[in-house]
Formats: C-alpha cells, sequence, structure tokens
C-alpha cells in the first residue's frame, strides 16, 4: 500500500 | 541564527552606496552551513523582500536571485514551494500588496520568476506560479 505524507507546502495563491 | 539576520540587513541595507558582495556572499554561505539555515534564510528573505523601504525590498530579490544561483538543491526546493512563492506574488498581486509595491520591486520580481522558470525546469511549481500570473493578467506574455 502505499502510504501518502502531509504536503509540506500551501497552496498557491491566486493573485 | 543572528548571523543570517545580520548578514541579511547588511546586505539590503537601504544605506548601501554599492552593492555589498561581502554581505551577500556570506549569507549565501552561512545559510547552507547553518542548521536550519535554509528554512531561516528563506523566512528572512520572505519578510524583507516586503519591505516597504523601495531599496531595501529591491536589494533583498537581489539577494535571493544570487542565493539561487549560488545555493545547491536544498535551497532551491524550498523557494520552489508555494509557501514562498505565494510572498513574491502578494508583491505583484493587485489583491494583496500589488497596488502598493514599487514599479521597480514588482519588474524585478516578474523578472526573477521568469528567469527562474527557465533555469530551475525541476521546480516546477515556478512555472506553475508563473503560468498563473500570465493567466491572472499580472504579467502580459
Amino acid at each position: 500500500p502505499v502510504i501518502r505524507g502531509f504536503s509540506d507546502d500551501e497552496p498557491l495563491v491566486i493573485a | 541564527t543572528t548571523s543570517l539576520e545580520a548578514l541579511i540587513q547588511r546586505a539590503t541595507n537601504p544605506q548601501n552606496v554599492k552593492t555589498d558582495t561581502a554581505a551577500i556572499v556570506a549569507f549565501c554561505v552561512m545559510l547552507e552551513k547553518e542548521n536550519d539555515g535554509v528554512q531561516i534564510a528563506c523566512k528572512l528573505l520572505a519578510t524583507y523582500i516586503q519591505s516597504t523601504i523601495e531599496k531595501q525590498a529591491f536589494q533583498s530579490l537581489v539577494l535571493l536571485d544570487t542565493c539561487m544561483k549560488k545555493c545547491g538543491k536544498q535551497f532551491h526546493s524550498e523557494i520552489g514551494k508555494f509557501r514562498f512563492l505565494n510572498e513574491m506574488i502578494k508583491l505583484v498581486s493587485p489583491k494583496y500588496l500589488g497596488d502598493k509595491t514599487p514599479a521597480s520591486v514588482r519588474d524585478k520580481v516578474i523578472e526573477i520568476l521568469y528567469t527562474w522558470t527557465r533555469d530551475y525546469p525541476t521546480e516546477v511549481k515556478i512555472k506553475e506560479a508563473y503560468e498563473m500570473l500570465i493567466k491572472q493578467g499580472v504579467v502580459k506574455r
């Protein structure tokens, strides 16, 4: 099984 | 660390008559040597590029671009995250700081982002951020 980690980033801000 | 903060203050001092190359180089070296240097440097850069003093903001962008050229993959990866890129986007976006940012600083941000899309193709979020700015009309293709 693939274990997905937490994303170490934030969402892209839309200008 | 105090040293990184002291160096960025020197490198971006609005009273600099000429570029403090020694401070810039020392900052690049130190951020790779210190524990957590990359994270600390990125936080400092994100703050200083948003300085309301035009000359300080501009010199911070010069420092940032120099660090990208001189430093390695770990630094590129951190700058190439939206966490950092969002702070550059806010400088040029009219929804955030764009209307208050001096034209020289806005132009420099866009120039840097464009160059990075070319020079760091593996940092795909940089391209995504730049394409978004074009789509939103902030950057003219």
